[in-house]
Formats: C-alpha cells, sequence, structure tokens
C-alpha cells in the first residue's frame, strides 16, 4: 500500500493505485483464459491524455529555472510515454487476439508504468515547491545574519521594514505546506518551528532596542548583545529545523500516526 | 473484467489530466 506525503498527491494516485493494484488481481485470478474485450478507446483516450501531459511537460522544462526539476522530469515523461505505447500495443494485440496472454501483461506493465511516471512527476514538483519554500525561509536566515550590524533605532525602523514581509511570506507558506503534509509527525514538528519563530520574532526587536540602548549609554553592553545573539540563535535554529523537515519524505512508520 | 479494465483506463486518463492541471497550476 503507497502512501504518499502530501494531500494533493495523496487524492491524485491513491484512486488509481487502488484500481491498479485490483486489477493485477484480476488478472491473475483470469489467467484460466477469459476473453477481454476491445479496448481501444479508452487506451485511445488515455494515449491523448499522454501526449497532452508530455507537451505540457517539455513547455515547463523549457520554462522553468529550476534545474533539478528540469532534470527529473525528463524520465518521468519517458516513464508516462513508453507506458502508454505498452498500452496501445496490447490493444492491437487484443484485437487479433482476446485471449492473448501477453497483452495482458503489457495492459498491467502499461498501466503500472503510468502511475509510476505520473507519481515521479509530481513528486519532482512537489520536491521543486518545496525547494521554493525553503529559499524563502534561507531568505529570512540571511536578514538574521545581519542582525548583529543594527545599532542605531534608524537601522533597526529599516530592519524591521525588511524582515517583516521576508517573515510573513515564511510563515504563510510553511504553514500551507503544513496542512498539505499526511504525516501528522512532521507537521506537528512544522507548527512548533514556527510558533517559536513567531513567538521569538518580538523577542527579537525587543532585544536589538535593548542593544542600541545600552550601546547609545554605554551601559549593559555585553549582557544586551549576548541576549541579542542568543534570540538570533534559537530563531535560526527554528527555521533550519522548518528546513529540515520540510525535505523529509520518507517515513518512519512507527511514527505514524 | 470488462468493467474493471474501461474503469482503470478512465481513471487512468482522468489521473493523467490531474497530473497536468498540477503542472499548469504550479508553473503558472
Amino acid at each position: 500500500m503507497p502512501v504518499f506525503h502530501t494531500k494533493t498527491i495523496e487524492s491524485i494516485l491513491e484512486p488509481v493505485a487502488q484500481q491498479v493494484s485490483k486489477l493485477v488481481i484480476l488478472h491473475e485470478e483470469a489467467e484460466d483464459g477469459n476473453a477481454m474485450p476491445d479496448l481501444s478507446r479508452p487506451i485511445q483516450v488515455v494515449k491523448l491524455a499522454v501526449d497532452n501531459l508530455v507537451k505540457v511537460g517539455y513547455e515547463t522544462i523549457n520554462s522553468s529555472d529550476d534545474q533539478i526539476l528540469k532534470q527529473d522530469m525528463p524520465p518521468a515523461l519517458r516513464r508516462v510515454e513508453e507506458s502508454s505505447i505498452l498500452l496501445l500495443q496490447a490493444s492491437d494485440m487484443l484485437r487479433s487476439d482476446p485471449y492473448s496472454a501477453p497483452a495482458r501483461k503489457k495492459l498491467i506493465e502499461g498501466s503500472r508504468g503510468i502511475l509510476q511516471g505520473t507519481s515521479a512527476l509530481l513528486l519532482a514538483f512537489d520536491e521543486s515547491e518545496v525547494r521554493k519554500i525553503i529559499r524563502v525561509c534561507k531568505n529570512v536566515l540571511e536578514y538574521l545574519a545581519i542582525t548583529e550590524v543594527v545599532d542605531r533605532m534608524e537601522d533597526l525602523v529599516t530592519y524591521v521594514k525588511n524582515l517583516s514581509p521576508v517573515l510573513t511570506r515564511m510563515t504563510k507558506e510553511v504553514d500551507a505546506r503544513e496542512k498539505e503534509l499526511t504525516h501528522q509527525v512532521h507537521r506537528e514538528m512544522l507548527v512548533r518551528s514556527l510558533e517559536q519563530v513567531k513567538n521569538l520574532t518580538p523577542v527579537l526587536i525587543s532585544g536589538i532596542k535593548i542593544f542600541i540602548t545600552a550601546k547609545q549609554s554605554n551601559q549593559g553592553i555585553p549582557d544586551a548583545q549576548t541576549n541579542r545573539d542568543y534570540v538570533v540563535h534559537k530563531m535560526s535554529d527554528e527555521i533550519h529545523e522548518i528546513i529540515r523537515v520540510l525535505q523529509l519524505t520518507t517515513y518512519d512508520e512507527e511514527e505514524w500516526d | 473484467l470488462r468493467v474493471g479494465w474501461e474503469q482503470l483506463l478512465t481513471a487512468i486518463a482522468r489521473n493523467i489530466n490531474e497530473v497536468e492541471n498540477q503542472i499548469l497550476t504550479r508553473d503558472s
């Protein structure tokens, strides 16, 4: 039983995966030699859908600037294309011999191949989406890394003005991703880390303010600096944790809820 | 068995269309 790590992938693939499994069993039970129906019409429909998908797929490859996606998509598209050819061959064979065992085998292989190819395509796209979210997270990390240069109130205003939209975008995207995941443990990890980042944001701003005030009055600078750096590190650690969890797709069955 | 294969092929065609929609949606 396959397990899909996002709700979208699950909703698209699971019904077909179940039907393919059922058909494999039916096929094995039908080895006694029942005649197969003429499947040329539904196979033509599949062929047309595959042709469209391949066209759209290659257009996407050509227009994308994601090098990994450009690399991952062609083998998946080839798998789908080759599998649809198997279905066409099966259709031809069954027309001349409705009892053909090799034709049944091609039907099974073709159906499985399309499922595997479309699954690989969806995964490639999903990974590309995750890379986009990670880029936003890294953007926040870059802002956190320059916190130490903020030593005047004017700088703090600019810093907050620049950090806020990136932080909001990260929160929004991680939040949406969390809702997409099927793995409960991963979801909880993202929620926890995101909550930490949200709670620490005002603490960070206040820490920077205290540091600026300390610097202006030349009092308590080391403590203010230590406190500010601690918050920066804590936030950075949580964002690194978010990045790590976003990339998890394999399942520890014992963790599965 | 007839219904099984036709249903499966119809589901596969629908599945392919949905994957195509996903690609178009995310690509835009």
